[in-house]
Protein backbone atom coordinates (compact mmCIF):
# COMPACT_ATOMS: atom_id res chain seq x y z
CA UNK A 1 0.00 0.00 0.00
CA UNK A 2 0.93 3.98 -0.21
CA UNK A 3 2.72 5.15 2.59
CA UNK A 4 0.35 7.86 4.22
CA UNK A 5 2.42 10.40 3.31
CA UNK A 6 1.39 10.19 -0.71
CA UNK A 7 -2.24 9.27 0.56
CA UNK A 8 -2.70 12.55 2.40
CA UNK A 9 -0.29 14.65 -0.42
CA UNK A 10 -2.82 13.26 -3.01
CA UNK A 11 -5.64 14.25 -0.90
CA UNK A 12 -4.17 17.65 -0.43
CA UNK A 13 -3.12 17.80 -3.95
CA UNK A 14 -6.90 17.02 -4.77
CA UNK A 15 -8.88 19.88 -6.29
CA UNK A 16 -11.93 19.42 -3.29
CA UNK A 17 -12.49 17.09 -0.51
CA UNK A 18 -15.55 15.58 -1.29
CA UNK A 19 -16.92 12.30 0.06
CA UNK A 20 -14.74 9.71 -2.23
CA UNK A 21 -11.54 11.56 -1.24
CA UNK A 22 -12.07 11.68 2.37
CA UNK A 23 -13.07 8.11 2.39
CA UNK A 24 -10.02 7.41 0.31
CA UNK A 25 -8.02 9.21 2.92
CA UNK A 26 -9.55 7.70 6.03
CA UNK A 27 -8.83 4.39 4.70
CA UNK A 28 -5.03 5.23 4.32
CA UNK A 29 -4.99 6.17 8.17
CA UNK A 30 -6.85 3.40 9.13
CA UNK A 31 -3.81 1.33 7.81
CA UNK A 32 -0.90 3.53 8.92
CA UNK A 33 -2.46 3.31 12.47
CA UNK A 34 -3.25 -0.37 12.64
CA UNK A 35 0.13 -0.89 11.41
CA UNK A 36 1.45 0.96 14.10
CA UNK A 37 -0.79 -1.41 16.78
CA UNK A 38 -3.68 0.88 17.21
CA UNK A 39 -6.66 -0.87 19.01
CA UNK A 40 -9.30 -1.89 15.99
CA UNK A 41 -11.75 -0.52 18.25
CA UNK A 42 -10.06 2.83 18.43
CA UNK A 43 -9.33 3.33 15.04
CA UNK A 44 -12.83 2.27 14.06
CA UNK A 45 -13.71 5.39 16.25
CA UNK A 46 -11.47 7.98 15.26
CA UNK A 47 -12.79 6.99 11.28
CA UNK A 48 -16.00 7.72 12.64
CA UNK A 49 -15.44 10.86 14.07
CA UNK A 50 -13.28 12.48 11.39
CA UNK A 51 -15.88 11.26 9.21
CA UNK A 52 -18.73 12.85 11.17
CA UNK A 53 -16.63 15.94 11.70
CA UNK A 54 -15.00 16.44 7.92
CA UNK A 55 -18.64 17.10 6.60
CA UNK A 56 -20.50 18.58 9.76
CA UNK A 57 -18.00 21.61 10.52
CA UNK A 58 -18.27 24.89 9.76
CA UNK A 59 -15.01 26.02 7.82
CA UNK A 60 -13.40 28.82 9.77
CA UNK A 61 -12.79 31.76 7.22
CA UNK A 62 -10.61 31.39 4.72
CA UNK A 63 -9.63 28.32 5.89
CA UNK A 64 -10.24 25.00 2.87
CA UNK A 65 -11.87 21.40 3.39
CA UNK A 66 -9.16 20.07 2.87
CA UNK A 67 -7.01 21.77 5.46
CA UNK A 68 -9.63 21.58 8.10
CA UNK A 69 -9.70 17.54 7.27
CA UNK A 70 -5.65 17.74 8.01
CA UNK A 71 -6.30 19.45 11.42
CA UNK A 72 -9.16 17.44 12.50
CA UNK A 73 -7.05 14.10 11.95
CA UNK A 74 -4.21 15.18 13.89
CA UNK A 75 -7.06 16.76 16.54
CA UNK A 76 -8.85 13.64 17.09
CA UNK A 77 -5.38 11.86 17.52
CA UNK A 78 -4.12 14.22 20.43
CA UNK A 79 -7.47 13.65 22.17
CA UNK A 80 -6.99 10.31 22.82
CA UNK A 81 -3.87 10.63 24.35
CA UNK A 82 -6.08 12.52 26.15
CA UNK A 83 -6.02 15.57 28.16
CA UNK A 84 -3.88 15.19 31.67
CA UNK A 85 -0.65 17.11 31.86
CA UNK A 86 2.17 14.48 31.12
CA UNK A 87 4.83 16.63 33.17
CA UNK A 88 6.90 14.98 36.01
CA UNK A 89 5.76 16.78 39.20
CA UNK A 90 6.10 15.16 42.92
CA UNK A 91 3.86 18.04 44.11
CA UNK A 92 6.28 19.27 46.86
CA UNK A 93 5.61 15.63 48.38
CA UNK A 94 8.62 14.10 50.21
CA UNK A 95 9.44 11.26 49.67
CA UNK A 96 7.45 11.20 46.33
CA UNK A 97 6.87 7.33 45.57
CA UNK A 98 6.54 5.78 42.60
CA UNK A 99 5.96 2.05 42.02
CA UNK A 100 6.81 0.01 38.32
CA UNK A 101 4.32 -2.08 36.79
CA UNK A 102 3.87 -4.24 33.93
CA UNK A 103 4.68 -7.19 31.77
CA UNK A 104 7.47 -9.80 31.66
CA UNK A 105 10.38 -7.94 29.97
CA UNK A 106 8.20 -5.26 29.08
CA UNK A 107 11.57 -2.57 30.43
CA UNK A 108 10.94 -2.09 34.00
CA UNK A 109 13.79 -2.28 35.69
CA UNK A 110 15.86 -0.48 33.48
CA UNK A 111 12.85 2.18 33.06
CA UNK A 112 13.57 2.07 37.22
CA UNK A 113 16.97 3.13 36.36
CA UNK A 114 16.33 5.78 33.28
CA UNK A 115 13.84 7.46 35.88
CA UNK A 116 15.91 7.51 38.46
CA UNK A 117 19.05 9.44 36.17
CA UNK A 118 16.58 11.59 34.89
CA UNK A 119 15.06 12.90 38.33
CA UNK A 120 18.80 13.12 39.32
CA UNK A 121 19.83 14.94 36.54
CA UNK A 122 16.67 17.65 37.49
CA UNK A 123 18.08 17.85 41.22
CA UNK A 124 15.69 15.35 42.66
CA UNK A 125 17.83 12.98 45.58
CA UNK A 126 16.22 9.56 44.01
CA UNK A 127 16.62 6.23 45.84
CA UNK A 128 15.13 3.00 43.98
CA UNK A 129 13.79 0.00 45.60
CA UNK A 130 13.83 -3.73 44.37
CA UNK A 131 10.66 -5.14 45.29
CA UNK A 132 10.92 -7.66 42.38
CA UNK A 133 11.07 -11.41 44.27
CA UNK A 134 10.48 -13.19 41.09
CA UNK A 135 13.40 -12.53 38.76
CA UNK A 136 16.89 -13.78 39.18
CA UNK A 137 19.44 -11.18 39.70
CA UNK A 138 17.17 -8.53 39.66
CA UNK A 139 18.70 -6.57 42.57
CA UNK A 140 22.05 -7.07 40.68
CA UNK A 141 20.38 -5.89 37.59
CA UNK A 142 19.78 -2.81 39.11
CA UNK A 143 23.02 -2.05 41.31
CA UNK A 144 24.96 -2.99 38.26
CA UNK A 145 22.91 0.10 36.59
CA UNK A 146 22.68 2.87 39.29
CA UNK A 147 26.21 2.30 41.28
CA UNK A 148 28.00 3.51 38.25
CA UNK A 149 25.70 7.10 38.56
CA UNK A 150 25.86 6.94 42.15
CA UNK A 151 22.13 6.33 42.83
CA UNK A 152 21.71 4.35 45.89
CA UNK A 153 19.71 1.07 45.43
CA UNK A 154 17.89 -1.04 48.50
CA UNK A 155 17.36 -4.51 48.34
CA UNK A 156 17.40 -7.77 50.29
CA UNK A 157 18.19 -10.70 48.02
CA UNK A 158 17.48 -13.45 50.32
CA UNK A 159 13.72 -12.24 51.27
CA UNK A 160 11.15 -13.11 49.18
CA UNK A 161 8.27 -10.76 50.90
CA UNK A 162 8.05 -7.89 48.11
CA UNK A 163 5.92 -6.07 50.31
CA UNK A 164 8.47 -6.18 53.48
CA UNK A 165 11.44 -5.44 51.29
CA UNK A 166 9.55 -2.20 49.81
CA UNK A 167 8.31 -0.77 53.13
CA UNK A 168 12.01 -0.99 54.13
CA UNK A 169 13.37 -0.04 51.59
CA UNK A 170 11.28 3.35 51.52
CA UNK A 171 11.67 3.53 55.63
CA UNK A 172 15.51 3.48 54.83
CA UNK A 173 15.44 6.10 52.21
CA UNK A 174 13.20 8.44 54.61
CA UNK A 175 15.58 8.71 56.43
CA UNK A 176 17.89 9.47 53.90
CA UNK A 177 16.15 12.44 53.03
CA UNK A 178 15.69 11.10 49.15
CA UNK A 179 12.62 13.19 47.33
CA UNK A 180 11.67 10.55 45.20
CA UNK A 181 11.81 6.86 45.87
CA UNK A 182 11.15 4.37 42.55
CA UNK A 183 10.04 0.74 43.19
CA UNK A 184 11.01 -1.56 40.73
CA UNK A 185 8.34 -5.16 40.49
CA UNK A 186 8.40 -7.96 39.20
CA UNK A 187 7.01 -8.90 35.44
CA UNK A 188 3.29 -9.93 35.38
CA UNK A 189 0.26 -10.57 33.66
CA UNK A 190 -3.16 -10.58 34.17
CA UNK A 191 -3.85 -14.35 33.96
CA UNK A 192 -1.20 -14.92 37.22
CA UNK A 193 -3.68 -14.29 39.55
CA UNK A 194 -1.15 -14.74 42.87
CA UNK A 195 1.00 -12.11 40.89
CA UNK A 196 -2.07 -9.41 40.39
CA UNK A 197 -2.62 -9.85 44.48
CA UNK A 198 0.81 -9.42 45.65
CA UNK A 199 0.48 -6.16 43.36
CA UNK A 200 -2.60 -5.01 45.02
CA UNK A 201 -1.02 -5.92 48.40
CA UNK A 202 1.88 -4.04 47.48
CA UNK A 203 -0.64 -1.12 46.24
CA UNK A 204 -2.22 -1.24 49.55
CA UNK A 205 0.69 -1.10 52.07
CA UNK A 206 2.53 1.11 50.39
CA UNK A 207 0.52 3.32 48.88
CA UNK A 208 2.40 5.03 46.31
CA UNK A 209 2.07 8.21 44.80
CA UNK A 210 2.08 7.04 41.24
CA UNK A 211 1.55 3.68 39.63
CA UNK A 212 3.59 3.78 35.76
CA UNK A 213 2.69 1.10 33.95
CA UNK A 214 5.29 -0.22 31.71
CA UNK A 215 3.91 -0.52 28.09
CA UNK A 216 6.42 -2.13 25.52
CA UNK A 217 6.23 0.11 22.40
CA UNK A 218 6.05 -3.54 20.37
CA UNK A 219 3.05 -4.43 21.99
CA UNK A 220 -0.01 -5.78 19.80
CA UNK A 221 -3.99 -5.30 20.28
CA UNK A 222 -3.48 -7.09 23.73
CA UNK A 223 -2.37 -3.54 25.08
CA UNK A 224 -5.91 -2.30 26.40
CA UNK A 225 -7.11 -5.29 27.95
CA UNK A 226 -3.82 -5.88 29.89
CA UNK A 227 -4.01 -2.00 30.57
CA UNK A 228 -7.19 -2.36 31.98
CA UNK A 229 -7.02 -5.49 34.22
CA UNK A 230 -4.03 -3.65 36.01
CA UNK A 231 -5.87 -0.39 36.34
CA UNK A 232 -8.59 -2.45 38.02
CA UNK A 233 -6.18 -3.98 39.92
CA UNK A 234 -4.24 -0.89 41.35
CA UNK A 235 -4.93 2.63 39.94
CA UNK A 236 -2.57 3.54 37.18
CA UNK A 237 -1.45 7.42 37.29
CA UNK A 238 1.07 7.86 34.11
CA UNK A 239 2.41 5.13 31.46
CA UNK A 240 5.84 4.87 30.17
CA UNK A 241 6.26 3.51 26.27
CA UNK A 242 9.84 1.59 26.10
CA UNK A 243 11.77 0.35 22.96
CA UNK A 244 10.39 3.31 20.64
CA UNK A 245 14.01 3.03 18.76
CA UNK A 246 12.67 -0.41 17.35
CA UNK A 247 10.37 -0.92 15.11
CA UNK A 248 7.94 -0.61 17.21
CA UNK A 249 5.60 2.67 17.22
CA UNK A 250 3.45 2.47 20.19
CA UNK A 251 0.48 2.66 19.17
CA UNK A 252 -0.82 -0.10 21.61
CA UNK A 253 -0.18 2.58 24.24
CA UNK A 254 -3.59 4.54 23.00
CA UNK A 255 -5.49 1.86 23.71
CA UNK A 256 -3.88 1.79 27.48
CA UNK A 257 -4.47 5.58 27.98
CA UNK A 258 -7.90 4.83 26.49
CA UNK A 259 -8.09 2.21 29.29
CA UNK A 260 -6.49 3.86 31.90
CA UNK A 261 -7.16 7.86 31.60
CA UNK A 262 -3.68 7.70 32.57
CA UNK A 263 -1.06 10.06 30.42
CA UNK A 264 2.03 9.00 28.80
CA UNK A 265 4.89 10.67 30.34
CA UNK A 266 8.48 9.20 29.19
CA UNK A 267 9.61 6.89 26.50
CA UNK A 268 12.36 4.62 26.67
CA UNK A 269 14.28 5.12 23.36
CA UNK A 270 17.14 2.61 23.85
CA UNK A 271 18.83 0.52 26.41
CA UNK A 272 21.08 2.92 27.94
CA UNK A 273 19.95 4.73 30.99
CA UNK A 274 20.57 8.04 28.96
CA UNK A 275 17.77 6.54 26.33
CA UNK A 276 14.89 8.06 27.76
CA UNK A 277 12.57 11.16 27.24
CA UNK A 278 9.54 13.01 28.36
CA UNK A 279 7.12 12.01 26.33
CA UNK A 280 6.16 14.44 23.25
CA UNK A 281 2.82 13.99 21.51
CA UNK A 282 3.39 15.45 18.47
CA UNK A 283 6.35 13.33 17.01
CA UNK A 284 4.51 10.36 18.58
CA UNK A 285 1.49 11.07 16.41
CA UNK A 286 3.52 11.86 13.27
CA UNK A 287 4.92 8.34 13.75
CA UNK A 288 1.58 6.70 14.32
CA UNK A 289 0.50 8.54 10.91
CA UNK A 290 3.75 6.47 9.35
CA UNK B 1 -24.45 -21.45 -6.85
CA UNK B 2 -21.30 -18.72 -6.53
CA UNK B 3 -21.27 -16.65 -4.06
CA UNK B 4 -21.72 -12.68 -5.14
CA UNK B 5 -18.64 -10.60 -4.71
CA UNK B 6 -20.20 -8.47 -2.07
CA UNK B 7 -20.81 -11.58 -0.23
CA UNK B 8 -17.36 -12.47 -0.68
CA UNK B 9 -15.91 -9.30 0.54
CA UNK B 10 -18.40 -8.70 3.62
CA UNK B 11 -16.77 -12.09 4.83
CA UNK B 12 -13.31 -10.95 3.33
CA UNK B 13 -13.34 -8.17 5.51
CA UNK B 14 -14.67 -9.25 8.97
CA UNK B 15 -12.11 -12.05 8.55
CA UNK B 16 -10.03 -9.11 7.98
CA UNK B 17 -10.56 -7.49 11.40
CA UNK B 18 -10.57 -10.78 12.85
CA UNK B 19 -7.00 -11.64 12.22
CA UNK B 20 -5.53 -7.82 12.96
CA UNK B 21 -7.51 -8.00 16.44
CA UNK B 22 -5.65 -11.54 16.93
CA UNK B 23 -2.45 -9.81 16.59
CA UNK B 24 -1.94 -10.70 12.73
CA UNK B 25 0.16 -7.79 10.80
CA UNK B 26 -1.49 -5.99 8.45
CA UNK B 27 0.99 -6.94 5.43
CA UNK B 28 0.10 -10.23 6.25
CA UNK B 29 -3.40 -10.06 6.87
CA UNK B 30 -3.48 -8.44 3.57
CA UNK B 31 -2.03 -11.01 1.49
CA UNK B 32 -3.91 -13.67 3.28
CA UNK B 33 -7.22 -11.63 2.54
CA UNK B 34 -6.16 -11.14 -0.83
CA UNK B 35 -5.11 -14.83 -1.49
CA UNK B 36 -8.36 -16.25 0.05
CA UNK B 37 -10.59 -14.18 -2.74
CA UNK B 38 -9.91 -15.86 -5.66
CA UNK B 39 -10.87 -19.42 -4.05
CA UNK B 40 -13.98 -17.95 -2.14
CA UNK B 41 -15.21 -16.49 -5.80
CA UNK B 42 -14.89 -19.87 -6.80
CA UNK B 43 -17.01 -21.73 -4.37
CA UNK B 44 -20.08 -23.85 -4.31
CA UNK B 45 -22.56 -22.38 -1.98
CA UNK B 46 -25.86 -23.41 -1.45
CA UNK B 47 -28.78 -21.40 -3.14
CA UNK B 48 -30.31 -20.43 0.02
CA UNK B 49 -30.01 -20.56 3.71
CA UNK B 50 -26.89 -19.33 5.40
CA UNK B 51 -24.56 -18.52 2.37
CA UNK B 52 -21.73 -16.76 4.12
CA UNK B 53 -21.51 -19.41 6.89
CA UNK B 54 -20.09 -21.75 4.40
CA UNK B 55 -17.86 -19.19 3.47
CA UNK B 56 -16.73 -18.07 7.03
CA UNK B 57 -15.77 -22.51 7.26
CA UNK B 58 -13.60 -22.11 4.19
CA UNK B 59 -11.36 -19.13 6.61
CA UNK B 60 -11.30 -20.54 9.45
CA UNK B 61 -9.84 -23.77 8.28
CA UNK B 62 -7.64 -21.96 6.36
CA UNK B 63 -5.84 -20.78 9.95
CA UNK B 64 -4.68 -23.94 10.37
CA UNK B 65 -2.61 -24.09 7.24
CA UNK B 66 -1.36 -21.01 8.14
CA UNK B 67 0.95 -21.85 11.33
CA UNK B 68 4.08 -23.03 10.08
CA UNK B 69 4.85 -25.72 13.04
CA UNK B 70 8.38 -27.92 13.20
CA UNK B 71 8.82 -31.54 14.44
CA UNK B 72 11.02 -31.44 17.77
CA UNK B 73 12.04 -34.94 16.78
CA UNK B 74 13.80 -33.33 14.00
CA UNK B 75 16.05 -31.24 16.35
CA UNK B 76 16.88 -34.40 18.83
CA UNK B 77 17.82 -36.03 15.50
CA UNK B 78 20.66 -33.96 15.01
CA UNK B 79 21.71 -34.24 18.50
CA UNK B 80 22.03 -37.83 18.18
CA UNK B 81 23.95 -37.37 15.22
CA UNK B 82 26.32 -35.31 16.66
CA UNK B 83 26.58 -37.67 19.26
CA UNK B 84 27.80 -40.37 16.94
CA UNK B 85 30.42 -37.65 15.58
CA UNK B 86 31.60 -37.38 19.17
CA UNK B 87 31.10 -33.75 19.34
CA UNK B 88 28.47 -31.71 21.14
CA UNK B 89 25.53 -30.37 19.00
CA UNK B 90 25.43 -26.65 19.72
CA UNK B 91 22.17 -24.55 19.56
CA UNK B 92 22.16 -20.84 19.34
CA UNK B 93 19.52 -18.31 20.76
CA UNK B 94 18.93 -14.45 19.16
CA UNK B 95 15.69 -12.02 19.83
CA UNK B 96 14.78 -9.11 20.45
CA UNK B 97 14.95 -7.72 24.20
CA UNK B 98 12.91 -8.66 26.75
CA UNK B 99 11.51 -11.48 24.29
CA UNK B 100 12.22 -14.48 26.58
CA UNK B 101 15.41 -16.09 25.53
CA UNK B 102 17.45 -16.70 28.53
CA UNK B 103 14.80 -18.26 30.19
CA UNK B 104 13.88 -20.03 26.90
CA UNK B 105 17.11 -21.28 26.99
CA UNK B 106 16.85 -23.46 30.56
CA UNK B 107 13.42 -24.06 29.78
CA UNK B 108 15.01 -25.85 26.56
CA UNK B 109 17.85 -27.70 28.69
CA UNK B 110 15.41 -29.16 31.04
CA UNK B 111 13.39 -30.45 27.86
CA UNK B 112 16.70 -32.06 26.43
CA UNK B 113 17.46 -33.33 29.72
CA UNK B 114 14.48 -34.45 30.79
CA UNK B 115 15.07 -36.80 27.12
CA UNK B 116 18.56 -38.29 28.24
CA UNK B 117 21.01 -35.56 26.81
CA UNK B 118 23.54 -33.70 28.98
CA UNK B 119 23.30 -30.04 28.28
CA UNK B 120 25.37 -27.13 29.49
CA UNK B 121 24.82 -23.07 28.50
CA UNK B 122 26.86 -20.61 27.35
CA UNK B 123 26.41 -17.13 28.65
CA UNK B 124 27.02 -14.97 25.80
CA UNK B 125 25.37 -11.86 26.29
CA UNK B 126 28.29 -10.10 28.06
CA UNK B 127 26.68 -6.83 27.67
CA UNK B 128 23.36 -6.49 29.66
CA UNK B 129 23.10 -5.54 33.35
CA UNK B 130 22.56 -8.85 35.87
CA UNK B 131 22.52 -10.84 32.18
CA UNK B 132 25.21 -13.44 33.25
CA UNK B 133 24.13 -13.74 37.35
CA UNK B 134 20.55 -14.27 35.79
CA UNK B 135 21.74 -17.10 33.68
CA UNK B 136 24.08 -17.97 36.50
CA UNK B 137 21.30 -18.06 39.01
CA UNK B 138 18.67 -20.25 36.60
CA UNK B 139 21.32 -22.91 35.55
CA UNK B 140 22.68 -23.62 39.15
CA UNK B 141 19.06 -24.05 40.70
CA UNK B 142 18.00 -26.12 37.44
CA UNK B 143 21.51 -27.86 37.46
CA UNK B 144 23.27 -27.06 34.86
CA UNK B 145 26.78 -25.68 34.22
CA UNK B 146 26.87 -22.25 32.73
CA UNK B 147 29.72 -21.29 31.08
CA UNK B 148 30.66 -17.49 31.44
CA UNK B 149 33.27 -15.10 31.36
CA UNK B 150 33.18 -11.08 32.30
CA UNK B 151 31.05 -8.21 30.99
CA UNK B 152 32.73 -7.13 28.30
CA UNK B 153 33.68 -10.02 26.95
CA UNK B 154 33.28 -11.40 23.38
CA UNK B 155 30.41 -13.30 22.91
CA UNK B 156 32.39 -15.44 20.74
CA UNK B 157 34.77 -16.40 23.14
CA UNK B 158 32.09 -16.95 25.86
CA UNK B 159 30.85 -19.69 23.12
CA UNK B 160 34.08 -21.16 22.06
CA UNK B 161 35.07 -21.75 25.97
CA UNK B 162 31.85 -23.65 26.10
CA UNK B 163 32.10 -26.06 22.26
CA UNK B 164 35.38 -26.82 24.10
CA UNK B 165 33.90 -27.57 27.55
CA UNK B 166 31.22 -29.77 25.86
CA UNK B 167 33.67 -31.36 23.67
CA UNK B 168 36.30 -32.74 26.75
CA UNK B 169 33.48 -33.58 28.96
CA UNK B 170 31.68 -34.68 26.70
CA UNK B 171 28.37 -33.15 26.74
CA UNK B 172 25.86 -33.79 24.07
CA UNK B 173 23.99 -30.08 23.41
CA UNK B 174 25.65 -26.55 24.05
CA UNK B 175 22.81 -23.66 24.20
CA UNK B 176 24.11 -20.07 23.81
CA UNK B 177 21.87 -17.06 25.34
CA UNK B 178 23.01 -14.22 23.21
CA UNK B 179 22.01 -10.57 24.35
CA UNK B 180 18.65 -8.93 23.50
CA UNK B 181 19.29 -6.55 20.54
CA UNK B 182 16.81 -4.39 18.15
CA UNK B 183 16.59 -5.32 14.65
CA UNK B 184 17.18 -1.77 13.89
CA UNK B 185 20.66 -1.73 14.50
CA UNK B 186 22.46 -3.54 11.96
CA UNK B 187 25.85 -3.40 13.46
CA UNK B 188 24.22 -5.36 16.40
CA UNK B 189 22.79 -8.30 13.50
CA UNK B 190 26.03 -8.31 12.06
CA UNK B 191 27.66 -9.26 15.67
CA UNK B 192 24.88 -12.25 15.31
CA UNK B 193 26.00 -12.97 12.25
CA UNK B 194 29.72 -13.16 13.13
CA UNK B 195 28.79 -15.03 16.08
CA UNK B 196 27.49 -17.42 14.12
CA UNK B 197 30.10 -17.79 11.92
CA UNK B 198 32.85 -18.47 14.59
CA UNK B 199 30.38 -21.25 16.47
CA UNK B 200 28.89 -22.95 13.46
CA UNK B 201 25.79 -24.01 15.42
CA UNK B 202 23.60 -26.63 14.14
CA UNK B 203 20.41 -24.59 14.69
CA UNK B 204 19.61 -20.82 15.11
CA UNK B 205 16.75 -20.08 17.06
CA UNK B 206 14.59 -17.29 17.41
CA UNK B 207 12.26 -16.21 20.22
CA UNK B 208 10.15 -13.86 20.15
CA UNK B 209 7.06 -12.47 22.33
CA UNK B 210 3.52 -13.38 21.83
CA UNK B 211 2.53 -10.29 22.31
CA UNK B 212 4.22 -8.36 19.66
CA UNK B 213 2.20 -6.58 16.91
CA UNK B 214 3.12 -5.50 13.83
CA UNK B 215 6.63 -5.13 14.90
CA UNK B 216 7.12 -8.86 15.32
CA UNK B 217 7.60 -9.59 11.51
CA UNK B 218 9.97 -6.79 11.00
CA UNK B 219 12.23 -7.95 13.98
CA UNK B 220 12.15 -11.34 12.90
CA UNK B 221 12.54 -10.89 8.88
CA UNK B 222 15.68 -8.75 10.08
CA UNK B 223 17.58 -11.48 12.12
CA UNK B 224 16.45 -14.07 9.45
CA UNK B 225 18.02 -12.45 6.72
CA UNK B 226 21.30 -11.08 8.21
CA UNK B 227 21.58 -13.60 10.99
CA UNK B 228 19.88 -16.31 9.41
CA UNK B 229 17.44 -18.37 11.80
CA UNK B 230 16.40 -22.19 11.78
CA UNK B 231 13.29 -22.35 14.05
CA UNK B 232 10.88 -19.22 16.33
CA UNK B 233 10.03 -19.94 19.65
CA UNK B 234 7.14 -17.62 20.38
CA UNK B 235 7.13 -16.49 24.75
CA UNK B 236 4.53 -15.50 27.39
CA UNK B 237 1.75 -17.12 24.95
CA UNK B 238 0.36 -17.52 28.55
CA UNK B 239 -0.10 -13.95 29.08
CA UNK B 240 -3.38 -14.13 27.00
CA UNK B 241 -2.03 -13.50 23.22
CA UNK B 242 -3.69 -14.41 20.70
CA UNK B 243 -0.90 -15.86 19.02
CA UNK B 244 -1.37 -13.86 15.76
CA UNK B 245 2.62 -13.26 15.94
CA UNK B 246 2.66 -16.74 15.00
CA UNK B 247 1.21 -16.74 11.97
CA UNK B 248 2.86 -13.16 11.16
CA UNK B 249 6.19 -14.74 11.27
CA UNK B 250 5.40 -17.96 9.76
CA UNK B 251 4.83 -15.93 6.72
CA UNK B 252 7.27 -13.59 6.34
CA UNK B 253 9.99 -15.66 7.18
CA UNK B 254 8.85 -19.23 6.43
CA UNK B 255 10.64 -20.79 9.65
CA UNK B 256 8.67 -23.48 11.63
CA UNK B 257 7.14 -22.31 14.99
CA UNK B 258 9.20 -25.05 17.13
CA UNK B 259 7.65 -24.24 20.64
CA UNK B 260 5.74 -22.27 22.43
CA UNK B 261 6.63 -20.34 26.04
CA UNK B 262 3.59 -20.74 28.18
CA UNK B 263 5.07 -19.91 31.46
CA UNK B 264 8.15 -18.66 33.81
CA UNK B 265 8.73 -22.12 35.27
CA UNK B 266 11.52 -24.76 33.85
CA UNK B 267 8.32 -27.04 32.32
CA UNK B 268 6.59 -24.20 30.97
CA UNK B 269 7.36 -24.93 27.24
CA UNK B 270 5.08 -26.18 25.33
CA UNK B 271 6.39 -28.91 21.91
CA UNK B 272 2.76 -29.38 20.29
CA UNK B 273 2.53 -25.03 19.41
CA UNK B 274 0.10 -25.65 16.73
CA UNK B 275 -2.93 -27.07 18.83
CA UNK B 276 -2.63 -24.54 21.54
CA UNK B 277 -2.16 -21.64 19.14
CA UNK B 278 -5.71 -22.67 16.95
CA UNK B 279 -7.08 -22.32 20.88
CA UNK B 280 -5.26 -19.19 21.74
CA UNK B 281 -6.72 -17.55 18.21
CA UNK B 282 -10.02 -18.44 18.71
CA UNK B 283 -11.37 -19.01 15.24
N1 LIG C 1 15.86 -1.41 22.53
C1 LIG C 1 15.40 -1.15 23.75
N2 LIG C 1 15.53 -2.08 24.71
C2 LIG C 1 15.07 -1.79 25.93
C3 LIG C 1 14.45 -0.56 26.26
N3 LIG C 1 14.11 -0.61 27.58
C4 LIG C 1 14.50 -1.81 28.05
N4 LIG C 1 15.10 -2.52 27.06
C5 LIG C 1 15.65 -3.87 27.09
O1 LIG C 1 14.57 -4.76 27.26
C6 LIG C 1 15.02 -5.92 27.98
C7 LIG C 1 14.13 -6.13 29.19
O2 LIG C 1 14.35 -5.05 30.09
P1 LIG C 1 14.12 -5.23 31.67
O3 LIG C 1 14.35 -3.88 32.27
O4 LIG C 1 14.90 -6.36 32.21
O5 LIG C 1 12.57 -5.59 31.66
P2 LIG C 1 11.66 -5.90 32.92
O6 LIG C 1 10.31 -5.39 32.62
O7 LIG C 1 12.26 -5.38 34.17
O8 LIG C 1 11.63 -7.48 32.92
P3 LIG C 1 11.06 -8.43 34.09
O9 LIG C 1 11.55 -7.85 35.36
O10 LIG C 1 11.61 -9.76 33.80
O11 LIG C 1 9.59 -8.38 33.95
C8 LIG C 1 16.47 -5.65 28.32
O12 LIG C 1 17.26 -6.27 27.32
C9 LIG C 1 16.59 -4.15 28.22
O13 LIG C 1 17.91 -3.72 27.94
C10 LIG C 1 14.30 0.41 25.22
O14 LIG C 1 13.78 1.52 25.38
N5 LIG C 1 14.81 0.07 24.01
N1 LIG D 1 4.59 -15.26 31.54
C1 LIG D 1 5.70 -15.61 30.88
N2 LIG D 1 6.84 -14.95 31.15
C2 LIG D 1 7.95 -15.32 30.49
C3 LIG D 1 7.96 -16.35 29.52
N3 LIG D 1 9.25 -16.46 29.05
C4 LIG D 1 9.98 -15.54 29.70
N4 LIG D 1 9.20 -14.85 30.59
C5 LIG D 1 9.59 -13.77 31.47
O1 LIG D 1 9.91 -12.65 30.67
C6 LIG D 1 10.92 -11.87 31.31
C7 LIG D 1 12.07 -11.69 30.34
O2 LIG D 1 12.66 -12.95 30.12
P1 LIG D 1 14.22 -13.11 29.74
O3 LIG D 1 14.45 -14.57 29.66
O4 LIG D 1 15.07 -12.32 30.64
O5 LIG D 1 14.19 -12.45 28.31
P2 LIG D 1 15.43 -12.19 27.38
O6 LIG D 1 14.98 -12.31 25.97
O7 LIG D 1 16.57 -13.05 27.74
O8 LIG D 1 15.74 -10.67 27.69
P3 LIG D 1 17.05 -9.85 27.27
O9 LIG D 1 18.22 -10.76 27.43
O10 LIG D 1 17.07 -8.72 28.21
O11 LIG D 1 16.83 -9.44 25.86
C8 LIG D 1 11.29 -12.64 32.58
O12 LIG D 1 10.57 -12.08 33.65
C9 LIG D 1 10.82 -14.03 32.31
O13 LIG D 1 10.49 -14.75 33.47
C10 LIG D 1 6.72 -17.04 29.24
O14 LIG D 1 6.61 -17.93 28.41
N5 LIG D 1 5.64 -16.61 29.96
MG1 LIG E 1 12.76 -6.37 35.91
MG1 LIG F 1 18.53 -12.57 28.26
Amino acid sequence: GRSLKEVFRKFLASPSADKASVEELIRGIQRSLLMADVKVELVQKISERIRARAFEEKLPPGVSRKDSVAKIVYEELINLLGGKPAKFSTGGKKPYVIMLLGIQGTGKTTTAAKLANYLKVEGYKVGVVCADTYRPAAYQQLKHLLEPRQIPVYGEPENNNPVEIARKGLEHFKQMGVDVVIIDTAGRHRQQESLMDEMKMLEKELKPDENILIIDGTIGQQAGAHAAAFHKATPIGSIIITKLDTSGRGGGALAAVAETGAPVKFVGVGESVEDFQPFNPSSYIASLLG
Amino acid sequence: AKPSPKEVENVLSDFYLQLIAADVAVETADAIVNSLRHSLLEMDVPRFGDREAVLKEVLKKSIESLIKVADVNHVLKRVDEARKQGRPAVILFVGPNGSGKTTTVVKLAHYLRKRGYSVILASADTFRAGAIEQLETLGQRAGFMVVSQSYGADPAAVAVDALNKASSMRVNVVLIDTAGRTEVDRGLLEEMRKLKRVVKPDFVIYTGDALAGNAAVQQAKMFDEVVGIDYVILSKVDADAKGGSAISISHSTGKPLLFLGVGQELDDLEDKPAEKLLEALGF
